[in-house]
């Protein structure tokens, strides 16, 4: 609650930069498993 | 004139979430005004902040989903693909739930959120992980693979057979030594009984009799698990009898084509799991949470609803 206005800012881009991190991994993930998915069909 | 006090080096990279208020304020304000403009900033921020840690959470749980359940399904096709006969193509259950499963995990395509409404308890990873080892052992159903379940399982196997052949032999790469043969009153072709030819030490036991609804249908019921090296190791065997050599090499060049057509595939995908996996594990974190997304998955889904 105490952390400054450039604190705050750091803290976001670094959630933002996990985020985004994530978001590639799920697509990544969710696209290999679909294709397992259509190759066991 | 900004006020922007340029202390913050991300500054750049959120241009559009900086505070208007920050950026309009002139330099003839008061330093008090300054001050309440820094204060509602950092407020924004916090909101801002919030928000980003919330869908962080929810896209870990995303993905802590998404991978448990490709895990799963590639650990299922390594085993279809290592224990699967082009000659023995007709399983009984087995098979039948390989098709239903994937549609159960499929329920989440769309916003990529798990769509199961599963009962939650306390233990719903072990619910879950229980479902999945359930799901292996069907899978595995047509060889056994640990010895713990050598009594217990018992598999089912249809193979189509030339109906003047009456040797009631299934070529399935291992070599069976027929001890029995009898006729049941339900069937009026007889049932030939076989041990694998390392009995003793192998317990493998096979049943087969045509079946009585089609007779064009052997019907191989394996009792054990095999402790020796299978149908694959043998192919090379010199040892082998002449008719299993012929079979079993078939089935190993069926098996390399079809491991040639998802050869590439399954590299990348192995690559890009070992990516993920040394990803995950080198935020602590994240593995925090993917810890108590698995667990927590269902319950969470339950109070969002």
């Amino acid at each position: 609650k105490d952390k400054s206005a450039s604190e705050l800012r750091e803290e976001l881009n670094r959630v933002n930069s996990e985020n985004k991190k994530i978001k590639e991994m799920l697509a990544t993930v969710y696209e290999n498993y679909y294709a397992l998915h259509h190759h066991l069909e | 004139i900004s006020l922007n006090l340029n202390t913050n080096p991300f500054d750049r990279s959120f241009p559009a979430k900086l505070p208007k208020e920050e950026i309009k304020v002139s330099t003839s304000a008061g330093v008090e005004r300054k001050w309440l403009v820094k204060d509602k900033s950092a407020s924004e921020l916090r909101e801002e902040l919030n928000r980003v840690n919330s869908e962080n959470k929810k896209i870990k749980e995303m993905l802590a989903t998404v991978y448990e359940n490709y895990y799963a399904l590639h650990h299922h096709l390594e085993k279809l693909q290592s224990r699967k006969s082009p000659e023995i193509d007709h399983i009984e259950q087995p098979m039948k739930k390989t098709k239903q499963d994937p549609e159960e995990f499929l329920g989440f395509p769309n916003g990529l959120s798990s769509g199961k409404t599963e009962n939650s308890s306390s233990n719903q990873s072990h619910h879950y992980q229980q479902q999945h080892e359930q799901k292996n052992q069907l899978l595995s159903c047509k060889r056994p693979v640990t010895d713990s379940f050598n009594k217990a399982r018992v598999s089912t196997v249809y193979v189509p057979a030339d109906s003047s052949d009456t040797s009631l032999t299934v070529k399935d790469g291992y070599q069976w030594r027929k001890y029995g043969q009898k006729v049941t009153r339900d069937n009026p072709s007889p049932r030939a009984y076989f041990r694998c030819s390392f009995a003793p030490s192998c317990p493998v036991k096979k049943k087969v009799q045509r079946s009585a609804e089609d007779p064009s249908i052997l019907v191989a019921t394996y009792e054990g698990t095999h402790n020796h090296l299978g149908p694959n190791a043998s192919a090379g065997d010199a040892t082998s009898q002449a008719g299993s050599s012929t079979v079993t090499l078939d089935m190993v060049h069926g098996g390399q084509k079809l491991g040639l057509e998802t050869n590439e595939r399954r590299t990348m995908q192995e690559v890009l799991v070992q990516q993920m996996a040394s990803s995950l594990t080198n935020d602590s974190n994240f593995t925090a949470a993917l810890a108590t997304a698995i667990t927590g998955r269902l319950l969470m889904e339950q109070s969002r609803t």
